[in-house]
């Protein structure tokens, strides 16, 4: 455990609690792709199906469950408890064109053809791509809440420390995962539009809008 | 199974 890879996952935590928050305080998940918390939850199931295979660590059994536990509160409260402030009109992005590929691949490209290794590597590469349905929702309504640039901020943040982190493991440990590696820089890519936008607008006070 | 990746991270 460095301090990359620390900092990384409390800046994840951060973006779901933030959310999670959002959502509760305002009694409105309005702006909020319900689709990329769908992809999020089936991330995290997938991912963590080892919870019930190995034991790594208290922190690391906690993290986990954490992540599991609010993602799945997530979904529930944007399509049951605030189902009527959910902005499906605006969330069209067809899922079915990220889920099925990213299946194929997950078959073709893995470390060890084993069902759970087959639901890990489904789980990285279908996370690099899960925040695309919210990022299409903002392009299509033009403009985002702040508090929703801040949740985007922070989970962009968590995998570009990620980075880093596995610069630090490959010098100082030899650690190196290519799946994780090419997904993990595939995924902050994907950020790096976004991450401009919230520098020269959100930091500056102004809300984040579209040109038309 | 030594070369097998070890999933401690998140």
């Amino acid at each position: 455990m460095n301090i990359f890879r620390l900092t990384g996952d409390l800046s994840h935590l951060a973006a779901i609690i933030i959310l999670l928050l959002k959502i509760w305080k305002s009694r409105s998940c309005a702006g909020i792709s319900g689709k990329s918390q769908i992809l999020f939850a089936m991330v995290f199931t997938t991912r963590y199906l080892d919870l019930l295979t190995a034991y790594i660590s208290l922190y690391n059994t906690s993290m986990k469950i954490i992540y599991i536990g609010c993602s799945y509160a997530t979904v529930y409260l944007i399509y049951a408890k605030f189902k009527a402030t959910y902005d499906g009109n605006h969330d069209t992005f067809r899922v079915e064109f990220l889920v099925v590929p990213v299946g194929g691949l997950s078959f073709l490209v893995n470390h060890d053809f084993s069902p759970l290794e087959i639901l890990w590597t489904f789980s990285i590469y279908l996370e690099a791509v899960a925040i695309l349905p919210q990022l299409f929702m903002i392009s299509k309504t033009g403009e985002a809440e702040t508090i929703t640039t801040h949740y985007l901020f922070f989970l962009g943040l968590y995998r570009a420390l990620y980075l880093i982190n596995w610069v630090w493991r490959f010098y100082f440990e030899g650690f190196f995962d290519m799946i994780a590696i090419v997904a993990g820089v595939v995924q902050t890519i994907l950020y790096c539009d976004f991450f401009y936008l919230y520098v020269t607008k959100v930091l500056k006070g102004k809300k984040l809008s579209l040109p038309a | 199974e030594e070369d097998k990746p070890t999933k401690d991270e998140l």
